[in-house]
């Protein structure tokens, strides 16, 4: 085979080109240019579970609840056994999804017309749990847990298929209330 | 949930999905 | 045998849908389009990403994918209006319809395909929309919301078929007998060139590189000494010296990565064998066909793979 990489294309040996065609002075004017590699070095992205606090638990939870009540949200009456638990419910109601007609271009131009879908739920679940990792070690961790009707009558019709609701579910809109709810501790804090 | 710290005003969480028998991890960024 | 060989491998590439290309586990970026341009280049190259789906969260869906393209129009526009220097700086990701827009671009039809729809179908599609990728999206059940399940590449797809055909080793007749790639009208520039003509060309001609000739004393063509990529516009406004007017496009390669892998060359008596052998091994884009002298003879690209195995 003649395949091969082209010498001159390397960055090593492209620099060398540039610089040995160019006057001194020019060679000044590149290093003035802030003409250096890109770096690759990737500054390793760090991990974590949920979000870390060194507050006092109750001090967290106090946060955690008016967070909640600034973004809107409801949440159940803890029971006595799941004081450090929260179970919230969101009203998840931006621009109604749409059938594409064509699910297949889901860059549609904006001009197109698109037709809104009924009964889709509204309310979508998530618990919020604190965790102890060791002393003044706290953790405050989210679960997605699942979409409800505001309209209780419809929430009986039952969750059909509900292994099966898992297998495709859009990680999103729970990723997105998730940033919601960080930003407003954040910005309290 | 996991997350990162936030840098740059900006933020980024995920969460590891099974879509039938393969799991991906979405990464959502968003500004804080 | 060559015949055979490729039918064989289009009932394989019928037979799998793109669900079966994804890992068992992978990493999908996607970006919220209230960030910032600038912060989301800075997330593509922190993630070694050239592309990444948008998520529209006021209207809670997909927006359509973040290429370099849509870099290259915000240098255009820039160019375009330097006035506007400070739109650039604050600049969202919602803004960048606006952008093509302002620069008479049509917007990037995002073609995009079910995940069990067949392999076939998705690179048919990929084909006719020009597109190097392709979202898979499917549907929430609960919510009927878009989900984009994956990002299938050219490159991917290549890879996938270079690794599971084992007829690929039969494909031995030679590009000069295949008439694939393209040899007619190829834009050529020299190290000299400034880089703002070299991004004008990649948009004017709907391309994805440029290659760069070695200058001669006496206006004869000269070989082919690097190239120029979509995606080197990345590095150039990471850089912030996009608004560099004077700035010569080998200069303007001063910028690249070190660890960059180079330019694949070939010459006509290459065939797919060998170099669906190379891809399986190497992040390859395309391939510049060369005389023994180095002399650019034409370019090869995973399209023009692509679409000659699928189609012929």
């Amino acid at each position: 085979s003649t395949i091969a990489i082209l010498p001159s294309s390397l960055p090593q040996l492209h620099r060398a080109y540039i610089m040995e065609h160019l006057t001194p002075e020019q060679q000044q004017v590149i290093q003035s240019k802030n003409l250096t590699p890109l770096s690759t070095k990737k500054s390793k992205t760090r991990w974590h579970f949920g979000i870390r606090s060194r507050s006092y638990p109750l001090d967290v939870m106090g946060e955690i609840y008016r967070a909640l009540q600034n973004l809107g949200a409801e949440w159940s009456k803890p029971s006595e056994e799941e004081l450090w638990t929260i179970r919230v419910r969101w009203k998840y109601s931006p621009a109604k999804p749409t059938v594409d007609a064509d699910l297949d271009d889901f860059h549609k131009p904006e001009e197109e017309e698109e037709e809104p879908v009924s009964n889709t739920p509204d309310m979508m679940k998530m618990q919020i749990q604190l965790f102890q990792l060791e002393p003044n070690n706290y953790l405050v961790d989210f679960k997605f847990g699942g979409w409800e009707f505001s309209n209780p009558e419809e929430n009986k019709a039952g969750v059909e298929g509900e292994d099966d609701e898992m297998s495709s579910f859009s990680a999103y809109p729970f990723l997105h209330m998730a940033t919601r709810l960080i930003m407003e501790l954040a910005v309290n804090s | 949930l996991a997350t990162t710290s936030i840098k740059h005003n900006t933020l980024a969480v995920a969460s590891i999905v099974r879509y039938k028998q393969k799991y991906s991890t979405q990464i959502l960024y968003a500004p804080l | 045998e060559q015949q055979a060989a490729l039918e064989s491998m289009r009932q394989f590439i019928k037979s799998k849908t793109s669900y079966d290309v994804l890992p068992v586990s992978y990493r999908l970026i996607v970006l919220d389009t209230s960030l910032l341009v600038k912060k989301s280049l800075n997330i593509l190259l922190q993630n070694n990403v050239v592309s990444a789906p948008l998520w529209n969260s006021t209207k809670s869906k997909f927006a359509g994918l973040l290429t370099s393209t849509d870099f290259i129009n915000v240098i255009q526009y820039y160019f375009q209006f330097p006035t506007k220097m400070d739109l650039v700086e604050s600049l969202t990701l919602d803004g960048l319809r606006d952008i093509e827009r302002a620069i008479g671009v049509a917007p990037m039809e995002t073609a995009s395909i079910h995940p069990f729809k067949s392999l076939y179908d998705a690179c048919l599609k990929m084909i006719s929309s020009k597109a190097r990728r392709i979202p898979l999206v499917d549907k929430d059940l609960k919510t009927q919301r878009e989900i984009v399940v994956s990002v299938l590449t050219q490159y991917r797809i290549l890879k996938f078929v270079s690794l599971n055909c084992k007829e690929i080793t039969r494909l031995n007749i030679p590009l000069k007998e295949l008439n694939i790639g393209t040899y007619e009208g190829l834009s050529t520039v020299s190290m000299s060139t400034p880089v703002m003509d070299v991004i004008h060309l990649l948009t004017s001609r709907n391309v994805s590189s440029v290659p760069i000739l070695s200058e001669t004393q006496d206006g004869s063509q000269g070989t082919l000494i690097n190239v120029y990529e979509g995606i080197d516009v990345l590095a150039l406004i990471k850089g912030g010296i996009y608004n560099d007017l004077s700035l010569s496009v080998g200069e303007a390669l001063l910028k690249r990565p070190e660890d960059f892998e180079g330019v694949f060359t070939c010459t006509l008596n290459d065939k797919l064998s060998t170099i669906l052998e190379i891809i399986k091994k190497n992040r390859v884009h395309r391939l510049f066909v060369v005389d023994d002298q180095g002399f650019l003879k034409g370019v090869v690209t995973l399209s023009d793979i692509l679409q000659y195995i699928l189609l012929g």
